[in-house]
């Protein structure tokens, strides 16, 4: 039933979450460079020292 | 923050205000960013952490736009929000599911697919925020959200709540769990679209005739899908939303998340302030980000969670009512997408022991400032409340409602303030 119905044309094309992830996009006015946030390497950018899990700052 | 138009009182040098990434236990190589507001009123006020759904939209969506303590100004100032829910508690937003806001992996497989993924990494994250901030450990503690956040509130909840009785880590303080125009029930709050739209006229009896066809369909699909099907949500998924997309190919240019609004073209809302502002290279020197992207909403999240959509996340909710873990289930009048009928419908069917008496309990009116600000039914722990002249975004369309209805709810308030009125209207 589910295979057979993924591959009947009628289901295809705007029901396809990828458009609809687009079009919440364009709905709200936003424009996010990238689809995922992923950076290359691990990268300690995030400030974390000795083993600590968290890195926090106060914002002043 | 920087750009901060302070006034009203405070002084610049400590507004309790932090922002910081934690290091995702179990993945590969994932952050969640977060911020984190010291409550305006008091330290002893309870914490609330705030999920934003999409699925892959960040919280700073909501930060800016709904509940947080400050708005963006045209001019990229920054002026407090004087309905921020800092007003009433201590506020934890978090950049989550990982790929989503400032919250990043250099490891594709820590993209999260379903609720177990979801509700682990915030469980880890509270644990390792706890462990930094020991002082509010024993403050109440209640999760809440909006829209897809129907799902991912009540598997955290659960998560929260089997951590604390197999004493995994740190004791988390869980009162309760809000959801405002949440999808939780996907099979009831589906077949309750037509109804809706039929209701407010947005479609005619022909037309409802016609799409309710799809309804048994819809159903089938979503029992097979059940709770660890993958072919079959992704089918049920289709199925389902061709209901919706029939009604909405009716509906014109109508703004199905408030649908006294009209869209213009694809445009519904302009949020592009945030995205300016926090491309700023002070803004993001304050925060500690450096040059980490800023994804505002994530495609490859969304799209990531496409078997988890039509899972039902009711089913873990009656153990936690039982425990008197409050439930406070809230939708504005005029949202479509995630309507107060199928939130009202999934919610009066739920099984729990004090079910018969919360369905025969009179809907009273809860009241601002002596105005009628929305339709409550409660008993016990479970209340149920309606929001008018509001959309999707309940905080954003009613923010002092929104702000005395946390207040009242936190404080155990919100059934004994509402104005007793003997209408009990029979649920639709």
């Amino acid at each position: 039933f589910s295979s057979a119905l993924l591959l009947d044309p009628r289901f295809a094309g705007s029901h396809f979450p990828s458009v609809h992830a687009e079009k919440l996009i364009r709905q709200l006015n936003l424009s996010p460079k990238e689809d995922l946030n992923v950076v290359k390497g691990g990268d300690g950018s995030s400030g974390l020292a000795g083993g600590k899990r968290i890195a926090e700052r106060k914002l002043r | 923050f920087p750009n901060f138009g302070v006034g009203s009182g405070f002084s610049v040098d400590d507004l309790g205000h932090h922002a910081g990434y934690y290091k995702l236990d179990h993945s590969h190589d994932a952050r969640l960013f977060y911020f984190f507001f010291e409550s305006r009123n008091s330290k002893n006020d309870p914490i609330v952490i705030w999920l934003t759904g999409g699925p892959g939209c960040s919280s700073e969506l909501a930060m800016f736009y709904e509940n947080g303590p400050f708005a963006i100004a045209d001019n990229m100032t920054l002026v407090w929000n004087e309905h921020g829910w800092d007003k009433a508690s201590n506020l934890l937003y978090v950049d989550q599911p990982v790929g989503t806001g400032f919250s990043y992996t250099s490891d594709r497989r820590d993209i999260r697919h379903n609720e177990d993924g979801v509700s682990n990494d915030l469980y880890d994250f509270l644990q390792a925020f706890f462990a930094e901030h020991p002082e509010f450990a024993k403050n109440d503690f209640y999760i809440t959200g909006e829209s897809y956040a129907g799902h991912y509130i009540p598997a955290f909840a659960a998560r929260v709540h089997r951590g604390n009785k197999a004493k995994e880590g740190i004791h988390i303080n869980l009162k309760g769990f809000a959801i405002g125009n949440g999808l939780t029930d996907p099979a009831i709050q589906y077949k309750a679209y037509t109804d809706y739209a039929l209701d407010m006229g947005i479609i005619k009896q022909a037309q409802y005739n016609r799409i309710n066809k799809i309804v048994p369909v819809c159903e089938t699909a979503i029992k097979l899908c059940g709770t660890d099907g993958t072919l079959s949500c992704m089918a049920s998924y289709f199925v389902c939303n061709t209901i919706f997309s029939s009604i909405m190919a009716l509906a014109g240019d109508t703004n199905y998340y408030d649908i006294r609004k009209k869209c213009e073209g694809s445009l519904c809302y302009d949020f592009s302030n945030m995205e300016k502002f926090l491309s700023q290279k002070s803004v993001r020197e304050a925060l500690g980000v450096g040059d980490i992207d800023f994804v505002s909403c994530s495609p490859t999240v969304y799209q990531a969670m496409l078997v988890d959509w039509m899972r039902n996340l009711e089913v873990g909710i009656p153990t936690l009512l039982e425990d008197g873990i409050k439930l406070l289930v809230y939708a504005g009048e005029y949202d479509l997408i995630c309507n107060w009928l199928g939130n009202s419908r999934w919610v009066h069917a739920m099984e729990w022991s004090g079910k018969k008496k919360f369905v025969d309990s009179s809907e009273v009116t809860f009241e601002v400032d002596g105005v009628e600000a929305g339709v409550l039914k409660s008993y016990g722990p479970l209340s149920f409340m309606k929001v008018h002249d509001a959309g999707h975004m309940v905080p954003m369309d009613q923010p002092k409602a929104s702000l005395e209805m946390l207040k009242q709810w936190t404080q155990g308030k919100l059934s004994t303030t509402a104005t007793e009125e003997e209408n009990s209207v029979a649920e639709m």
